[in-house]
């Protein structure tokens, strides 16, 4: 997200000491959020799996090989659940790449607000000394979408974000990350991984996979989910070829079937349900010892 | 206005509760 790191690998490397490698140097320890994404021969974002070679999976030939580190899995409640600030950084790092970059959609005034948390997560509090007018130039602040909707000018925004900066004062940084990345949570800005799927009908529906479960929305509106699955009530998913299975944990209920496009994407959706659903469990069991002691440490 | 919005968004992340067939029946009638 913010630097880049060169590493050596031998023909019998596995994705796991590889993506080992960068956690150690990262100084990340709660890995299961986390994975390396790769582009494959086809062009398609593809997650390194950790239990092959690195030099056995379709990865573009490239010198070097590239490689993105990224969140893979998302925690329930942020607030909550990330325990270390490097974890949080690496979430907030993310979260506000991809709403700059509008690969989310977000409102004008969130996109201010959100901004004006990044401006503090940067500089800590605002103070007319240091922060002489056009601190913020060459800031990225706002997505490109909202500077192009409206007519205010760059200095304009960058006053609005001021005020708002200058609000949060005594807000440490690492507060104010977290703060954004709540909003942003419920924005449901990020952690949502949408799938186009058909019913019997044909008609286009979403579906999304969450570290709560699965949802289907209708196919204009993508942030109120019509129909749940929380992983609670959800014994068994499996597809075959086009056709997707969710067996309820009540044997007396009826499957419910849906139809994704391709193979390769039910595939995805596979693999993002297990994770999830393993994350799922994991939290509602007695934390380990590891996590017991990371606690402990961010406590201190 | 935003932190507002934010927070009431909160509330309807969730589908409203209902059974597998009343799942099935709203699935197919999309």
């Amino acid at each position: 997200m913010d630097a880049e790191l060169e590493f050596a690998i031998q023909p019998n490397t596995t994705g796991k000491q590889l993506f080992d490698q960068v956690v150690k140097t990262v100084g990340l320890r709660e890995v299961w959020y986390f994975g390396l994404q790769y582009m494959d021969n086809k062009g398609f974002p593809t997650w390194l799996k950790l239990d092959k070679k690195v030099s056995a999976q379709e990865v573009r030939k490239e010198n070097p090989l590239q490689f993105k580190f990224r969140a893979k899995f998302f925690p329930e409640d942020v607030s909550e659940e990330l325990i270390q600030d490097i974890t949080q950084k690496l979430f907030f790092l993310q979260v506000k790449e991809g709403i700059l970059s509008d690969e989310v959609y977000c409102p004008p005034e969130t996109a201010v607000l959100l901004g004006s948390y990044a401006v503090q997560a940067k500089f800590g509090d605002y103070s007319r000394e240091t922060h002489k007018s056009g601190y913020l130039s060459s800031e990225r602040l706002l997505p490109q979408r909202v500077l192009d909707q409206h007519k205010l000018s760059r200095d304009q925004w960058e006053e609005r974000i001021e005020v708002w900066h200058s609000e949060h004062r005594g807000m440490l940084k690492e507060d104010a990350m977290l703060e954004y990345l709540k909003i942003a949570q419920d924005l449901e800005m990020y952690g949502i991984n949408y799938f186009e799927i058909k019913n019997k009908k044909g008609t286009d529906l979403w579906l999304g996979v969450d570290s709560l479960g699965l949802n289907i929305y209708e196919h204009d509106d993508k942030l109120t989910p019509k129909i749940g699955f929380p992983w609670s009530e959800i014994r068994n998913i499996s597809f075959n070829d086009k056709k997707f299975i969710i067996k309820p944990i009540d044997k007396k209920a009826p499957d419910f079937v849906f139809y994704a496009p391709r193979l390769r994407i039910n595939k995805r959706i596979l693999q993002l349900c297990m994770g999830n659903h393993e994350l799922y469990m994991r939290r509602r069991k007695p934390d380990t010892i590891e996590v017991q002691q990371m606690k402990a440490q961010a406590k201190e | 206005e935003a932190k507002e919005k934010a927070r009431s968004k909160r509330a309807n992340k969730r589908a409203p509760q209902m059974d597998w067939n009343k799942k099935h029946e709203l699935f197919s009638n999309f």
